[in-house]
């Protein structure tokens, strides 16, 4: 039996909306800890990692690890059906395929229940080590979206260049060349609103921007993005969810043959 | 700038 109530629906809905185009079906992995799911994209160049903790949940019980396999654009047409201020109970059970969510309105007056059926899917696991990072910049997440897609009108791929005193993001294309260059800014009113670089050596790394503007559809989830990057390693775009885990998304980069 | 890695080069299946 697995049960898990969220004070509002309106999370899983957005975190599923920020996923579902780069991985349209995906296993989420239920065991005491929490909700955990790990899913390349159909090219395999980038993965996504969301991590839900147990304890970010208003009730959660899970009698033992249960495998729960979703396509996310069905579990997204019955999370967009919640209202925006519905508390969110999923319930699941080996018995049978299919995981319920139940929409709760806040005065309890409508109470919607949705099942999805569940399904087999294979895919493989990847095993990620907990490594040191070259440079990790952290900056507001619509700072970093406005980059990407900025870019993305330009260029197909972005070089991002760390020093110690800037992160610069460049990209050229047909049309000509554009370099965006960020300074660490500490003194702000709202943390959030910071840009801090931490690097141990300078790195250069060049990816494809269309991965990176589908990572920053998890915007709105958090204020901040932090972007990790070590030479020849795939990037780590991370956005923290308040009080109940992330969604990080890691892309390949290109390498010169 | 060319080649594109698969995110499966960098981290061993489990």
């Amino acid at each position: 039996m697995f049960e898990a109530q969220m004070a509002q629906a309106a999370l899983l809905k957005q975190i599923i909306e920020s996923i579902r185009e780069l991985i349209t079906e995906a296993t989420f992995e239920v065991s005491g800890t929490g909700m955990m799911l790990q899913a390349m994209d159909s090219s395999h160049v980038s993965l996504v990692a969301l991590n839900l903790r147990s304890d970010g949940f208003q009730l959660f019980r899970a009698d033992r690890p249960f495998s729960m396999g979703m396509n996310l654009n069905h579990m997204a047409k019955m999370l967009k059906c919640a209202g925006k201020d519905d508390t969110l109970t999923m319930r699941a059970d080996e018995a049978n395929d299919l995981v319920t969510f139940l929409f709760e309105s806040p005065g309890n007056e409508r109470l919607a229940e949705f099942e999805l059926k569940l399904m087999d899917i294979t895919s493989e696991n990847l095993g990620i080590p907990d490594a040191e990072y070259s440079a990790t910049v952290s900056m507001p997440s619509a700072e970093f979206q406005r980059i990407v897609k900025d870019l993305g009108s330009i260029g197909d791929t972005v070089e991002i260049t760390v020093t110690k005193d800037d992160v610069r993001f460049a990209a050229s294309g047909d049309i000509g060349n554009a370099t965006i260059k960020c300074r660490q800014l500490l003194d702000t009113e709202k943390p959030e609103d910071r840009t801090l670089i931490e690097m141990v050596e300078p790195v250069n790394l060049t990816f494809a921007l269309r991965y990176l503007i589908n990572f920053s559809k998890a915007t709105s989830l958090a204020p901040s993005v932090t972007i990790k990057l070590s030479t020849e390693m795939p990037v780590v775009v991370e956005y923290k969810l308040s009080d109940i885990g992330y969604v990080r998304f890691y892309l390949a980069p290109k390498i010169e043959d | 700038v060319s080649g594109q890695r698969s995110i499966s080069t960098f981290f061993a299946t489990k």
